[in-house]
């Protein structure tokens, strides 16, 4: 998909 | 937030106090894969490039400007202040055989095409390797001090950690990132040798050493 997951991880 | 997480990110941030102590009480960098410190760095670098668009939180901005500041600040203790400790001929894997597979990697896996993405991309796939001129190092010595050896278990916990978090995510949030899922299980599993020797050996009082 193009979704682009959230980077909230360090 | 979880606790896997939270608990993975303590990690992280003591295996870096675990380094600064063992380079400022030993006086000494040796030991240390100064390749995979300029690794981790380009890594942070190259990951963190969104501090400067995209507000997370407190707790990520932090921590962010924390893993920059501090990998750059152990270059310098591993450049210049404790240089001669520093001995290159017995840190010689070749760091050009992970940044191009990491290079091509983002190329083909990223979820946008668009140069933070791709840095993104990048800076997963070479954290997973980022590990492995340090562990070459060790392998080559066949031994390692004591604190060099709880650095590496604090690192490798925090990887680990962060497995039970994507598993705990998955079920409570419905997230999945595959990007980060694959590069991080296969970053933990370069862990496991040295964690085996480290559990057997380290953790029963003896010296951390390979059989020959």
């Amino acid at each position: 998909g193009s979704e682009v997951p959230k980077h909230d991880e360090l | 937030m979880n606790l896997f997480r939270l608990f993975g990110d303590l990690s992280h941030l003591a295996s870096i106090f675990i380094l600064l102590q063992k380079i400022q009480s030993t006086r000494s960098c040796r030991g240390i894969s100064f390749k995979t410190q300029a690794l981790y760095a380009t890594v942070f670098i190259t990951r963190y490039l969104d501090l400067f668009y995209e507000w997370v939180s407190l707790y990520n901005f932090t921590m962010k400007v924390f893993f920059i500041a501090s990998s750059c600040y152990i270059l310098y203790l591993m450049k210049y202040k404790y240089r001669p400790t520093h001995d290159p001929s017995i840190d010689t894997f070749r760091v050009e055989y992970l940044l191009g597979p990491c290079v091509v990697l983002a190329l083909l896996f990223h979820y946008k095409f668009s140069i933070p993405e791709l840095l993104w991309s990048f800076s997963i796939f070479l954290e997973a390797v980022a590990i492995l001129p340090q562990l070459f190092m060790l392998q080559r010595t066949g031994e390692a001090e004591t604190i060099t050896t709880h650095y590496l278990a604090a690192l490798g916990a925090y990887r680990a950690l962060y497995i039970p978090n994507w598993i705990y995510r998955y079920f409570t949030e419905d997230m999945v990132d595959p990007i980060a899922v694959t590069a991080g299980l296969v970053q933990t599993a370069l862990y496991l040798d040295f964690f085996y020797v480290y559990f057997t050996k380290v953790l029963q009082g003896q010296k951390f050493e390979l059989p020959a």
